[in-house]
């Protein structure tokens, strides 16, 4: 007889799962010519379709919207661009350092230069990189990217007890499925936290670089997307 | 919250809570 208290932590990550969006199309305008202001008009564009994605994709992680709407509020300004970029890493990880953006939307290290994303990719490959070597499954990926979201050090939490409990929860997931999956390595729920402060340095680095974008003011942005920069 | 108006109506637009 297995448990009992482990039937609902598996639960939680087989859940996330299957509330895990679905395969994201950048659909670059083809009238317009190649170039800076085309890549980043297609990303800025993709980044606020996906945002909208990720914020009804929170709302089904398992106790997330228990939490005050002011604290789901604080969690997603400070982590949208982590979650954005570890879906960019996720959906990377089969190709050779090229980003898949979006499904029809990979950049190599020529193209980036050629459209003026060298920056971001310089930035976001080290993190493909640590993952291709720990080779990351889909399972702890939607793991951590829920663990991203709960653990983003808001400086606006009103209720800080209730963030921890939801950051516990999917922290004893990710044990739990490593304890059940990974057996022989008994560290590797370490290791992919460890991942963690890459992550926040990288999304950091991609703030920064779409802020200055923005305050260029070539490129148009949408609002919700115009809205998460200035949160940050 | 009205200077984050998007975010805040996309989280009101209901879903029931997960609880598993």
């Amino acid at each position: 007889i297995p448990p009992p208290a482990k039937k609902p932590l598996t639960k939680i990550v087989s859940h996330l799962l299957v509330v895990e969006p679905e395969k994201i199309y950048a659909m670059p305008d083809p009238s317009v010519p190649d170039g800076d202001i085309k890549a980043l008009t297609t990303l800025c564009d993709l980044a606020d379709r996906e945002l909208v994605v990720i914020i009804g994709w929170a709302k089904h992680i398992p106790g997330f919207s228990s939490l005050s709407l002011g604290d789901q509020m604080s969690l997603l300004q400070s982590a949208w661009m982590e979650i954005l970029v570890l879906s960019i890493v996720f959906r990377s990880l089969a190709c050779d350092e090229e980003l898949v953006y979006a499904e029809d939307y990979a950049v190599d290290e020529e193209r980036a230069r050629s459209s003026g994303l060298l920056d971001l990719h310089v930035a976001i490959l080290p993190l493909v990189r640590r993952f291709k070597k720990l080779r990351v499954d889909k399972e702890e990926f939607v793991t951590l990217k829920a663990i991203a979201l709960a653990n983003s050090d808001s400086m606006h939490i009103e209720n800080l007890e209730a963030v921890q409990r939801l950051q516990d929860s999917l922290h004893e997931a990710l044990q739990d499925f490593e304890g059940c999956q990974h057996p022989e390595d008994p560290r590797r729920a370490g290791k992919l936290l460890m991942t963690l402060p890459l992550l926040r340095q990288t999304a950091t680095k991609a703030v920064q670089h779409f802020y200055s974008v923005k305050m260029q003011g070539k490129v148009p942005m949408h609002k919700l997307f115009l809205e998460m920069l200035e949160a940050k | 919250k009205e200077k984050h108006k998007i975010l805040h109506q996309l989280l009101q637009n209901s879903t029931s809570p997960v609880d598993l």
